[in-house]
């Protein structure tokens, strides 16, 4: 579970201050499947960091399963990361100099599991995302949706129980959106967690409930929380 | 107007060809307001990235203006680019060093403008895109909606007579869509044509007709042409 109280964020620019995040305060139980919206700027970005361990809040608490995050350095909040955490950046964050297949793999670069066993992981979800014919490829090879869906595999190598989301289907046609909906519903019915930030409804209405965020703020909550 | 005949592009790694696009054939006038839509991969940004003169296609032609674009050489394609030409990347493509306000600015770098008439256009198309708070910001202080509003703004400050926009609202919510839409659409009455890839019909449906490409190709071209 996720326990977030009175979470503030603000960014200083010489005497400019910028106020991402202005009280957040949230409850998410393990297995939840929860959308966030919200204006352009809003803070949901900011949000998903702080909830993604990659970086911390000026004030307020975040426990994740029983843990308070807000205390720990930046090791700490590493180890958690590569353990729990899937990441699926908006501007994906790939590595430029390698392939697909190996940008898939380097989650588990530093686990235990072995060469050949991360390589038949990255591939199995590189065709699961319908990357089967472009694992060679480096990202300046690969169209805006196929680095989108190699940022999807990647942060799913790991086996997550807390996948973090941020517009997963941005640069994804309709048909290959859905793909990745039924994937994620398969996910969640497998025990994941997860929080997508996304600006469209239609891929909002796959999770149980959705957080409106506007001006650093929760404005509204709305869906059907725990069937 | 633009006239592309059996436009062909490949993209060769080692002894493996992708054939990106296959035979393309269209013709668009000038102040036509196009929608490109296709599955992820199927050759829209390489069509695009033709059409804004960014990169040679391997046979056919490419008439802009009465001009055949196939034969020339770089800095003639940058020269047409330069003074014709606003492209919205699908990646954004931003200087992380500059500025917002110094991101809008440069193409107008090495133009007849004075630095000081860059300087109030550059501002008045931030402000447009509802930027105003942000012109100081790097791209690195922004987020993914804000950096691709400033890619919009700087895309239009030329004032071109060719807008090829790719995945223009990829990363806005839908009030901040609009806007651009509406921006997209007084640009059009100003006698601007706009050719724009997206995913969303909704978004689509600001244009004229819409072409769906598939697999490199051309499927189906539909919507009202020339009212
Ligand atoms: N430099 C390259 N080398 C090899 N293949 C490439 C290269 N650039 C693009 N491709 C391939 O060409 C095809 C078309 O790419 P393109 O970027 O035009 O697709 P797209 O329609 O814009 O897709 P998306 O909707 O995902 O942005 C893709 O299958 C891609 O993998
Ligand atoms: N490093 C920074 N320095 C200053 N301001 C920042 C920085 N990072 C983000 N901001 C500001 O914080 C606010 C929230 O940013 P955030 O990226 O969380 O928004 P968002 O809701 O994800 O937006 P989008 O939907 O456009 O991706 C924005 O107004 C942004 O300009
Ligand atoms: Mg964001
Ligand atoms: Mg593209």
């Amino acid at each position: 579970a996720l326990v977030i109280k009175g979470l503030n964020k603000s960014f200083v620019m010489g005497d400019a201050e910028v106020k991402a995040l202005d009280n957040i305060n949230l409850l998410i139980a393990h297995n939840d499947y929860i959308a966030i919206m919200g204006p352009s700027g809003s803070g949901k970005s900011t949000l998903m960091n702080i909830l993604g361990c990659l970086t911390t809040a000026d004030a307020g608490s975040y426990l994740l399963n029983g843990q308070e995050l807000a205390t720990l350095n930046d090791d700490q909040l590493a180890s958690i990361r590569n353990q729990y955490i899937g990441f699926i950046f908006q501007s994906f964050n790939l590595q430029s100099r390698r392939t697909a297949l190996e940008n898939v793999m380097l989650p588990l670069r530093f686990s235990k599991v072995s060469r050949e066993e991360a390589t038949i992981k990255a591939k199995a979800l590189l065709e699961r995302v319908g990357l089967a014919e472009r694992m060679e490829h480096c990202p300046s090879e690969l169209s805006g949706g196929q680095r989108q869906r190699v940022a999807i595999a990647r942060a799913l190598i790991n086996e997550p129980t807390l996948i973090l989301a941020d517009e997963p289907t941005g640069n994804l046609d309709s048909n290959t959106s859905e793909e990745i909906m039924r994937l994620f519903d398969e996910l969640h019915s497998n025990g994941q967690t997860i929080i997508m930030v996304t600006h469209e409804p239609t891929i909002a209405a796959h999770a149980q409930l959705t957080i409106q965020l506007e001006d650093g703020q929760i404005h509204e909550i709305s869906g059907i929380h725990y069937e």
